[in-house]
């Protein structure tokens, strides 16, 4: 309880601040939370996912938090989320529901090398930290990196972009570790990939015009979800796929999930208010992490009451 | 740490799709290193760019010449980063 407690959540932290957090919250909560090691980025740091699990095997709901690594406030709110559903557990009748029924597996910081790079050197990068042959520029985006639309003219083939979508998907580290994850464990029911700016919540597809076969349930989900979120502070999400909210994406984690299956896949972009963009100040980040729990909880809800 | 001192972001509102087009000419002049915080996408919708200091007049002309409305969404990108860089500080001290 002290390392967690005394733990400032209203400011932004270094990789290995949350890191080490992550450490004291497994000491504090020991028969909930539990830490996979997923993987290594291309800089050789681990790639950490946390489960939330009242045990069992049960089907999973998957939540992450900055693949774009100057969206700060997203892992910021990453790190509000995990002590939120570990302190919830036995207390919010809710929340005790739904990890009675499924896991929860969060994972932070979804592009540690991007992340440690936007506290040392520049603040304003976004993708991995990749060399690309042939190039001297560095770093794939990794949300145009799945397979699901690779390739296509919502992304970029020039290694100099900041959509460029890399080798060949999949070829980043940060990518394949979370989709060897997601195939290997079998029953995750949700991917949720949370994002930073503009208040948008966004589900499949990116990479076609066509609709989901679950479009109107992912649609009157999302209408819902926006709700709760704008019922604590009245910050309005739009909401709808991909392609026909902001543009053309290809290669994007929702999509992939979609089309293996996850039928409740959707993107958030968190709050901006339109005046700082990714520089949101840290004031923010409580009150955006707590209109994020309601929404994150309305689609928690929903996947426990519609098991497939 | 990089600096972006005199940087700004300026947010466009595009009219139309012709200006939208205007917008992703813009995005493909590499040599300009503008950084598309939000591309351009519907003409409903804000695009903010994140223009170097070097090249802001020459991207603010580029806009005023093709009539895109634009606005200064943050006057100095590199202030708000110090006020970050000093928030962070004061924390950790705390």
């Amino acid at each position: 309880e002290r390392i967690t407690g005394s733990f400032s959540y209203s400011t932004y932290h270094t990789i290995e601040e949350i890191y080490s957090w992550i450490d004291g919250l497994l000491l504090e909560y020991p028969k909930l939370v539990s830490r996979i090691d997923i993987g290594q980025s291309y800089e050789g740091r681990p790639i950490y996912a946390l489960k939330f699990s009242t045990g069992g095997n049960k089907p999973a709901i998957w939540i992450d938090t900055g693949i774009h690594s100057r969206e700060w406030i997203t892992q910021a709110t990453g790190v509000w989320t995990a002590k939120k559903i570990a302190s919830s557990y036995g207390v919010d009748s809710s929340l005790t529901d739904i990890l009675d029924n499924l896991d929860i597996i969060l994972e932070i910081v979804t592009n540690p090398d991007g992340y440690a790079y936007t506290h040392s050197t520049n603040r304003m990068w976004r993708k991995t930290r990749s060399i690309n042959a042939g190039s001297t520029c560095v770093g794939v985006d990794p949300n145009r990196n799945w397979n699901a639309g690779f390739g296509g003219p919502g992304s970029s083939s020039n290694p100099c972009s900041e959509t460029y979508h890399g080798a060949h998907p999949h070829s980043e580290p940060e990518v394949y570790s979370v989709v060897d994850f997601i195939l290997a464990h079998g029953n995750v029911k949700a991917m949720l990939s949370i994002h930073s700016y503009s208040q948008m919540l966004l589900f499949p597809y990116g990479y076609t015009n066509d609709l989901a076969p679950d479009h109107e349930e992912l649609t009157e989900l999302a209408k819902q979800t926006a709700n709760a979120l704008a019922s604590l502070h009245g910050t309005q999400y739009t909401y709808g796929t991909t392609i026909a909210t902001i543009y053309r994406a290809d290669g994007t984690a929702t999509d992939w999930a979609y089309n293996n299956g996850i039928k409740y896949s959707y993107t958030f972009e968190l709050r901006d208010t339109g005046r700082y963009g990714f520089i949101l100040p840290a004031e923010q980040i409580i009150p955006t992490a707590e209109e994020t729990w309601l929404a994150l909880m309305t689609v928690m809800e929903h996947v426990k009451n519609h098991p497939y | 740490q990089k600096t972006f001192v005199g940087d700004q972001v300026l947010r466009a509102h595009a009219k139309d799709n012709a200006q939208l087009d205007v917008l992703r000419e813009l995005e493909a002049m590499k040599h300009l290193q503008v950084d598309f915080w939000r591309g351009p996408s519907r003409p409903n919708l804000p695009v903010d760019i994140r223009v170097p200091n070097a090249v802001l007049q020459q991207v603010k002309v580029f806009l005023e010449s093709n009539s895109i409305d634009y606005s200064i969404m943050i006057e100095d990108v590199q202030e708000l980063l110090d006020q970050e860089h000093q928030d962070i500080q004061s924390a950790t001290l705390r």
